[in-house]
Order: structure tokens, then sequence, then C-alpha cells
């Protein structure tokens, strides 16, 4: 059966740095809080203009929302419920 | 009997190990299934032969899937290709000219150890499940252990790490295992291929280095030719080129250790999607991305067959 952790609550956000504070921003808050990157596959790998999605634990979820838009980086959520995802992906008709 | 399993669902280690073993019984001569090693939990790692039986050593191709754990889509391409490998041998031109001049060597699942604990324990778990000493983290990145610029760009040292690249090079017994069957059947290996997920991708050689491949220009042109392939389906976009100039440089990965190795055809795809789902794609786009995959995979295989 699917996984016995769950994740209600969990986010994951797309974020689009676009300059090298921006970067730094992202790395800075990796050491700070737990991320796990989903792309790409760590904070050393974020570079400008590239796309990171990142998954976020309910609790960092409002630390996180404040810093991206202190830092005027833009941003959009991608999953709003990770729990929910992860159940959804079972949507195969015949199961 | 593989008669009820069901290509469209995610299915748990246990179902895809039982599935292996039915291919071969229900396929002699056409499927032989063997063991390349153990996981570090002590699973054994399943290898599938495809090919016609001729009794001496063809060229093949190799191909895994599963390296990372949460990329569930990734073992469910591998087990749709042995499906279609098997169903269409002696109807479709293509497969059938393929499993009679070569074989082909499909990893179901890698990282078999990490799969099991995606079903039973954490969905987003990423790597290896052994022990590191000094530190309560389990676990490496089985990408980023291969003796490939091991290392130094785009992995991590910290065992804590979602990237980290192990105590040393191929210090994860999943990936000496896998090494160790391509070294000695090196003289036979004409491809590799390794199936991830997400981005939409098809890359080659290198990503530990920014420098070109040495037959850069071929890999490009096959992994657009391939690209295209798969686009003509359901007209999904791949972006194509070498791993550290199209997406990030990242030391350690399988692709290039096998080009370096010698193994000219060496190509890494990231399968659907582009985030919406990540490595939550739902069962539904199974199916399709699967077929599609196909056609890129089949576009690879013959053009090696034909160059061989």
């Amino acid at each position: 059966g699917p996984s016995t952790s769950r994740f209600d609550g969990v986010k994951v956000f797309r974020l689009k740095p676009d300059n090298e504070y921006h970067v730094n921003e992202i790395k800075n808050l990796a050491e700070k809080i737990k991320l796990n990157f989903w792309n790409p596959e760590g904070a050393d790998q974020v570079t400008s203009h590239l796309n990171v999605d990142v998954q976020v634990n309910d609790e960092d979820v409002l630390l996180v929302k404040d810093l991206l838009q202190r830092s005027g980086m833009e941003y959009e959520v991608l999953i709003e419920d990770l729990q929910k995802a992860i159940e959804r992906q079972f949507d195969n008709k015949h199961r | 009997s593989t008669a009820g399993y069901s290509y469209e669902k995610y299915n748990s280690w246990e179902k895809i190990s039982e599935w292996a073993e039915s291919m071969a019984t229900e396929n002699p001569t056409l499927v032989t299934k063997t063991q390349i090693g153990q996981t570090f939990e002590g699973r054994h790692m399943v290898l599938l032969k495809l090919g016609k039986n001729t009794g001496f050593a063809k060229p093949a191709i190799f191909m895994d899937c599963g390296i990372h754990a949460r990329e569930w889509i990734s073992p469910a391409f591998c087990q749709w290709f042995v499906k279609e490998a098997v169903t269409s041998y002696g109807s479709d031109p293509a497969m059938t000219s393929l499993l009679n001049n070569m074989d082909v060597f499909v990893l179901p699942v890698f990282n078999i150890d990490g799969y099991v604990y995606t079903w039973t324990r954490d969905r987003m778990w990423r790597k290896t499940r052994s022990k590191n000493s000094g530190t309560t983290c389990v676990g490496t990145d089985p990408n980023r252990n291969f003796d490939a610029g091991w290392c130094t760009v785009g992995a991590s040292k910290q065992p804590c790490s979602e990237t980290y690249c192990g105590s040393r090079v191929e210090s994860e017994i999943e990936v000496k295992a896998v090494a160790d069957f391509i070294r000695k059947n090196r003289s036979i290996i004409k491809a590799y291929l390794t199936i991830h997920s997400y981005s939409q991708l098809l890359l080659f050689p290198y990503s530990y280095t920014t420098d070109l491949a040495a037959h850069h220009s071929e890999l490009l042109d096959i992994a657009r030719s391939a690209s295209n392939a798969l686009y003509s389906l359901y007209g999904t976009r791949y972006t194509s080129g070498p791993g550290a100039v199209t997406i990030y440089p990242a030391a350690g990965g399988s692709d290039d250790w096998a080009y370096d190795l010698g193994i000219k055809y060496s190509f890494t795809f990231e399968l659907r999607d582009e985030g919406r789902f990540g490595f939550l794609l739902p069962e539904s786009q199974i199916k399709p991305t699967c077929e599609e995959t196909m056609l890129a995979v089949k576009y690879i295989a013959t053009y090696v067959q034909e160059h061989n």
C-alpha cells in the first residue's frame, strides 16, 4: 500500500530566481530549514533563470512565503497539499 | 502468471519481482532472468535478458530503471518495455529485428531498497538505504556514486544530503553490482540507457564536465531524432543535449561512467512531466508516457543496431 509517512500541508513551490541575490537567498534558506529539492537535485545546483521545484514542510511554509515576498522572487505553488497529490497519483480507473 | 498484470498501475517490488519470474517462465525462448547481485538489505537484483536465443553472445543494449527511488514512472517504463518486446516480437519488424540481432538487458528496478521504502515508509525517498558511519542519515545517491569525476561537482560529501556521493566510488553495493556486470560484458554492450523522471529531457555525456564528448555531434543527432519520434505521438516536447550544459553539472552519473568505459551510445531519459506532478505522475499517464518513450527507445535501438 501507499507510504505510511504523511505529507499533510506540505507544499511544492516553483521558485524562479532571476539574479544572484535570489540564488543566494535559496541557498541560505536551504541551510536554515529542511528543503527537499525536486529539481534541480540540490541547493548547489541552483542558478539564476533555472526554475527550482522544492518541497517545503507545513511548519516552514509561512517563513518561505515571507522570504519570497521580501526578496521579490517570482514563485508559484505547484502542489498545494502533497498528501492529496500522493493519493491522486493512484487514479487508474480500474483500481 | 503475467496475464492479469497491470502495466498501467504502479506496482510494488513484490509484484514486480513475481512478474519478472513469470515473464521468464512464460517466454523461455525470449526472456532470461538472472541475478546480478544483492541490495544492501539483501534483496535480489533481478536482470532480464530479452533476445532470441541463438546459442552465441549477441551485441547488447543495457537499460536500467529506478536509480532514484521516488521516480516511479521509471520502473513502470521498464515493465512496459518488456511487455512490448514480448508481445510485439514476430509482428513488429523493428522489435523482431532488434531481438533477433541483439539482446536487451533490462534492470527493472536498480535501487530496490529505496523503492520498497517509498512504498512502505516515505513516498519522497530518493537514495539507497545503506548505513553511513558516524551519522544517523541513511543512504547515498546512486547516480553520484559511479566513477565519473566522482564527487567533484554537483554532488555532496555530506551523508545527510540528497546528493551524497558516498564514502568512495561504488560504495553502494547496487552500483558495484551494475558496474561489475557492465564491465564483465563490456565487449558486447553497445548502448546504455538509464531512465529517470522528471523534466522531459534526453541527455548524453558529459555531466561531470562542460567539455563535449568525442562523439558529441552524433549523440546530439540521435537524441534530437529520438526526441522527435517521441514528440510525434502526443506532442510531448523533450530537450536534448549534454547534461552539464543542458541542465547543470553533476559528477558520478551512470551515463558518463558508461561512456568513459567505451559504451558510445549512452543516454539518460528524464520522463514526464515538467513539474505539474513531478514524481507523482498519475497512473492515468503511465500509458501515454510509456507509449511515447517506446518510440524514442526504439529509435535509438534501431540506430545502434544499424551502426553496430
